[in-house]
């Protein structure tokens, strides 16, 4: 199982539909500082289920859904589809999208495939697959310069947490 | 439990070494060891570093990029312990210099084989040895994605 | 002693404005404010950042690139306070994209006609707008400097 | 003033003695990791009277002594020479050489223009022409990091501390 798309829309510096196609193998992400590239990470998270604002780094979940001068509160939504050939996800499709809408009226709706389900559905479902929230394959920006100071101790207990 | 952690500080300090190796071109040494060998939980984890040509230090005497090639090895050698789908790295080249951030694009390229590894970096050394690259921008106040020509011959 | 704070804090705003607004190549536009003015010292001291095609943002929602160049900027306004006859930075440029580089070298360059700057930096597109570029390597176990020869043309 | 030239021998990651000679303008110094360089930037500190061993990133003053396989201890020795043509530095010569040596002994020798003097001596003559161990004018590896993500209040406080 891989991602092979993303689409957001209306999540931080994302207002009209941006569709990003991805595939195996090695894909770099690059552009000017402030264009929005890891606020991609962030919509991967946020879609995934993540519930700490701080975490997608927002003051509140209101903080995250596009701020434009033009239009009012609109939603932040984000989907993100994957390959699913080897049915590593236990649902019976190719291709697996799972979504997150928030409005900020305060109603977070997450869908599978388009049908609407519970956030805990949809975490147990990804958890099958090994698809979590958040984990040491998310490395986020100055996440290697916070770790390169830790002490022993704590470096330990990094270890011991993850088994 | 204390089974279970030794297996996995083992699994570990191997994944460790040859990661080190591979971003020392197989000159240098790099091992984790336990304070406490036989209370594993009384003592804490250290990292011991040898570059090609250096003597032995410990991770609080590196320098910073000595530390980020330090750091990106024990990430990358966590990630091990429960393998994933993918992986989204951000920025993680920013503290390195040029021949090791060829040489960490190098294999993050290699164990891409199996996997998908996601990076986001501002470095024409790690973008250049990419299958594919996707160039963010800003226009009327909005991020904006295009794809952009991959190289598969690298710049430097 | 109030008045001393603000002749300063007027000075240091005025030269964070201009060194924001060089670094935007004139289209952004930067901001320091008092959080209470009549009484400074029982407030803080907040940053704006305006970045071309971009709403105002304060420091804390900034990307990490951003708040790196707002930084910046904030720094060499401080250093204008008691002007120094040299200046050595390490790596200030680590979080910059390339075109945030090349003006970060270009401003330092017109502000050494006068000074001394000394940089760090492991980024060619500072190291190609130098005056002289000193080559750092380890050798036997010890460092070395040898003298690199200097572009006068950029390469990017 | 400027500074024309820095010998470093024995300190940190400097074995034999090297000179680097530098000039008024913009001058880069690079290399590869744990080559030396923010070493350099120590050492400058250093040679100027830094007392703490922590601010030039070492454990004790001895941890500052290069450590090497063959030799034994040995001393830590940095000289700045300035350009003094416009008498900036109030000493009656063109060139004024500061250096520091410090033995594992647990000795620390300052010298101007070769002759002995106190720490202190060293400091009011430089001090006259705004040259101090520590200012924003050496900003050190990771400075920006964390001054990214100073608060309103320690903002505030920092301008005020430099009145
Ligand atoms: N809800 C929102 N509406 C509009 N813009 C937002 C919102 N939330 C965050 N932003 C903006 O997103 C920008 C940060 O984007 P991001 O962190 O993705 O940048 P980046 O491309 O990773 O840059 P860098 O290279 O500097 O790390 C900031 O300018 C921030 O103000
Ligand atoms: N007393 C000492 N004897 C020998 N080596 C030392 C001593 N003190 C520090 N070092 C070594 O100096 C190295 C760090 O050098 P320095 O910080 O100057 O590197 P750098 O060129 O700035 O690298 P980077 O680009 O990673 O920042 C470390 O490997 C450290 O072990
Ligand atoms: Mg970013
Ligand atoms: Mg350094």
């Amino acid at each position: 199982v891989f991602i092979k798309r993303i689409d957001i829309r209306g999540f931080k510096t994302f207002s009209k539909k941006v569709s990003i196609s991805l595939d195996r193998g090695f894909t770099v992400i690059t552009g000017p500082n402030g264009s929005g590239k890891s606020n991609i990470l962030d919509g991967l998270k946020f879609a995934l289920g993540e519930l700490s604002p701080k975490e997608l780094r927002g003051a509140s979940l209101s903080d995250l859904v596009h701020k434009s001068q033009a239009e009012g509160a609109r939603s932040a939504h984000v989907a993100v589809q994957f390959e699913n050939g080897d049915r590593r996800i236990p649902i019976e499709s190719d291709l697996v999208t799972i979504s997150r809408e928030f409005s900020k009226g305060g109603e977070g709706i997450y869908r599978l495939n388009g049908r609407r389900m519970s956030r805990k559905q949809v975490q147990d479902i990804l958890s099958s697959a090994d698809i979590q929230v958040s984990g040491f394959n998310m490395i986020a920006q100055h996440a290697i310069t916070r770790l390169a100071e830790i002490g022993s101790e704590e470096r330990r207990r990094i270890l011991e947490e993850l088994i | 439990k204390r089974d279970a952690f030794m297996s996995a500080f083992n699994r570990v300090n191997d994944t460790f070494q040859s990661l080190f190796a591979e971003m020392t071109d197989g000159q240098g040494h790099g091992r984790m060891a336990l304070e406490n060998p036989d209370s594993p939980f009384e003592g804490g984890l250290d990292v011991f570093l040898q570059f090609p040509g250096k003597p032995e230090l410990t991770m609080g005497s590196a320098s910073g990029g000595e530390k980020s090639v330090a750091t990106v090895c024990y990430l990358l050698a966590l990630q091990q312990i429960h393998p994933m789908p993918y992986y989204v790295m951000d920025e993680i080249d920013a503290h390195l210099d040029v021949l090791n951030t060829k040489r960490l694009a190098t294999l993050v390229r290699s164990r891409s084989k199996g996997s998908q590894f996601i990076v986001i970096s501002l470095k024409d050394t790690t973008i250049s040895r990419a299958d594919r690259v996707y160039g963010v921008f800003q226009e009327k106040g909005m991020s904006q994605v295009i794809s952009l020509p991959a190289r598969a011959v690298a710049v430097d």
